[in-house]
């Protein structure tokens, strides 16, 4: 996180702030909403309050504007940028400027004005950019569900050095942005997907190429707004072009790029019992068409011809995979299987039927 | 002439990244765009701090990654300076 330079900061603790117009793309409710909801953002982790002025001038003057609207930054026009603000001080100090021309929703199309204005709140109470690509304060736009949003770690620990802790018995905390080189780097759900690897971790994936050394960041939202965060199984079937992508008892299917129409569905739709409720981990297998799925200690095969679960399953994991403890992600590259069971990393050679190689999770950063 | 495409689509490139960089890096807007900076390029060391504001490869060029960076919609506030 950064500070603003010179280091300004509101004197007191309970800031008013005032909603001068509303943009006619959303209602006036849903503005009202997403503006005290960004405004908690920051309060759930401090002690300043917000008090909404109706007709006073207000600490935090909050509008929608125009291209040029007299404050020597004009806006662009659609996208570009999004809106501004202004750091904590007399006047114009503390106002948020939102680009009237911009598609402001109140869900994932467009840009979600939640999102923004908790931006540019941070702005408006003394941060600057961060260069964590996870934090709300990074400066380019991306969308999270605002039922998901959790304020980042980086932008807690910012706002706290300067306006300290919230008064709360237990501090509150956000998520970390994952580093491919952390060597506690654990992973929620591994796929290959048309030649590539997806590290799924909380909202984020990291994307490796086999021809980039580098793994790639980005939210999972950034390429499928719908699908939630902590993605907990997932796994390719390369022959349909297809990745099944599963959380708590429910599914999606990728078709290429884009969410299948008509899911999630239940896990339930594969034939698994209603005592199961989640799934750790599933990979498919290429060559026979059998599809894997590992919950605790036991795993279960599906066949994707017939669609229906093979009998005499679920048989337990160790009887047929070895000392691998409970699995938190695998998947299938190359005729191996590789299991994930925290930071350890178990290559099983399924011809040998053992395990061939252990190591760190982090194994494919190149790190 | 016309202008060739690829000259074109040059001079959007150059536009997009001097207006990039003058907005959110203090790139001094050229009164002169035709005299030559003392020093190292100016433009290249802005490019730099922006590439490594980012963590992307330190080329001082507009490169894919560069470029497809500043096409992002983002904040109005400058990331260096105010």
């Amino acid at each position: 996180y950064v500070f603003t330079a010179g280091n300004p900061k509101w004197k007191r603790n309970n800031l008013t702030y005032r909603i001068l117009n509303y943009t006619p793309k959303m209602r006036q409710a849903d503005v009202d909403e997403a503006i005290q909801k960004a405004l908690s953002v920051w309060s759930n982790v401090t002690q300043l309050t917000f008090q909404k002025l109706e007709d006073k001038e207000a600490d935090i003057m909050i509008s929608f504007a125009y291209r040029d609207h007299q404050d020597n930054s004009p806006f662009d026009g659609p996208n570009g940028q999004l809106a501004h603000a202004f750091q904590p001080g007399e006047g114009i100090g503390g106002d948020v400027h939102l680009d009237e021309e911009e598609a402001w929703t109140k869900d994932g199309r467009g840009y979600n004005l939640f999102i923004v204005v908790a931006h540019e709140l941070g702005h408006s109470l003394g941060l600057s950019h961060s260069n964590d690509p996870g934090a709300l304060m990074y400066p380019t736009y991306s969308y999270t569900d605002p039922k998901e949003f959790l304020l980042p770690q980086d932008d807690i620990d910012g706002i706290q050095a300067i306006y300290g802790q919230s008064n709360a018995a237990v501090q509150p905390t956000g998520p970390v942005t994952p580093q491919a080189c952390d060597p506690n780097l654990t992973f929620d759900a591994i796929t290959t997907l048309r030649g590539e690897t997806i590290f799924f971790k909380g909202r984020y994936m990291l994307r490796k190429h086999p021809e980039r050394t580098e793994a790639e960041l980005n939210f999972i939202s950034l390429f499928w707004p719908k699908l939630p965060s902590g993605i907990q199984a997932a796994y390719e079937n390369i022959e349909r072009d297809e990745v099944l992508l599963f959380k708590e008892d429910k599914y999606w299917v990728l078709r290429g790029y884009d969410i299948a129409p008509g899911y999630p569905k239940q896990i339930y739709h594969l034939g698994f019992p209603k005592t199961v409720k989640r799934v750790n981990a599933a990979y498919s297998d290429e060559a026979t068409g059998k599809t894997y799925f590992f919950i605790a200690d036991r795993y279960w095969r599906y066949d994707e011809n017939k669609k229906s679960m093979d009998s005499a399953y679920p048989r337990k994991i160790v009887s047929d995979f070895g000392k691998i403890g409970r699995v938190d992600a695998v998947f299938q590259k190359n005729g191996y299987i590789y299991f994930f069971h925290g930071t350890t990393q178990f290559q099983f050679d399924p011809r040998a039927k053992r395990i061939v190689r252990k190591m760190k999770s982090i194994s494919w950063f190149n790190c | 002439f016309p202008v060739a495409p690829e000259a074109e689509d040059e001079g959007k490139t150059l536009r997009l990244v001097e207006s990039y960089l003058q907005n959110f890096y203090g790139l001094q807007k050229d009164d002169h765009p035709y005299v030559r900076k003392k020093g190292e390029d100016s433009l290249a060391a802005k490019l730099k701090e922006m590439q490594a504001f980012f963590g992307l490869q330190m080329t001082g060029k507009p490169d894919l990654d560069t470029l497809k960076m500043m096409r992002k919609p983002r904040c109005g506030v400058p990331d260096i300076g105010q």
